[in-house]
């Protein structure tokens, strides 16, 4: 554990907490994308699963299960309790693109070919694309609250705070994971045009709405 | 390919 692990880690926790107050406060889903909330869980899911397997500290198997609860929670809350908030319409990427296209590559190129490998692999792919559909969502409709922008910023910043770890874990400690770190940049890259939008927008006060 | 490395990031 270093401090960038740890706020990265925090930032995670709190993009889940902001997403979830978002919707518990306002009784309401709008904006949200259900889709990317799926693929959360297929990755949560995924990942996870050496829950069963292998016990690496308490912390670890806290957050691991907080976050599979409240994933599984915030799909709840989409598609059953607030439903009729939800904005299917808008939320109309084609996650099979995504799925399809992961699933080949975590097949051919994995650290191992072993089951439990495989489908970490996957999940760390999958990740790293997941929030195309909310990106997606927000290109169509052309705008986000503020909250979703802070949530998307909350959950943007913990996969660069991961490059950081990995950069000071290379040199502190030797560890260097090539499909965690392409993943890791592959997913930061996707957050760069919002965090461009966030820090113009958002931090002065200004909601972001894009041009028509 | 590399040994499969332990898995304690989440």
């Amino acid at each position: 554990m270093n401090i960038f692990r740890l706020c990265g880690d925090m930032s995670h926790l709190a993009a889940i907490i902001i997403l979830l107050l978002k919707m518990w406060k306002t009784r309401s889903v709008a904006g949200i994308s259900g889709k990317s909330q799926i693929l959360f869980a297929t990755v949560f899911t995924a990942r996870y699963l050496d829950l069963f397997t292998s016990f690496i500290s308490i912390y670890n198997t806290c957050m691991k299960v907080f976050f599979i609860g409240t994933v599984y929670f915030t799909i709840y809350l989409i598609y059953m309790k607030f439903k009729a908030t939800y904005d299917s319409n808008h939320d109309s990427f084609r996650v099979e693109f995504l799925i399809v296209p992961v699933g080949g590559l975590a097949f051919l190129v994995n650290h191992e070919f072993a089951p439990l490998e495989i489908i970490w692999t996957f999940s760390i792919y999958l990740e790293s694309v997941a929030i195309l559909p909310q990106l997606f969502m927000i290109s169509k409709t052309g705008e986000a609250e503020t909250i979703t922008s802070h949530y998307l910023f909350a959950l943007g910043s913990y996969r660069a705070l991961y490059l950081c770890n990995w950069i000071y874990r290379y040199y502190a400690e030797g560890f260097f994971d090539l499909i965690a770190v392409v993943a890791g940049v592959v997913q930061t890259i996707l957050y760069c045009d919002f965090f461009y939008l966030y820090i113009t927008k958002v931090m002065k006060g200004k909601k972001i709405s894009l041009p028509a | 390919g590399d040994d499969a490395v332990p898995k304690d990031e989440l």
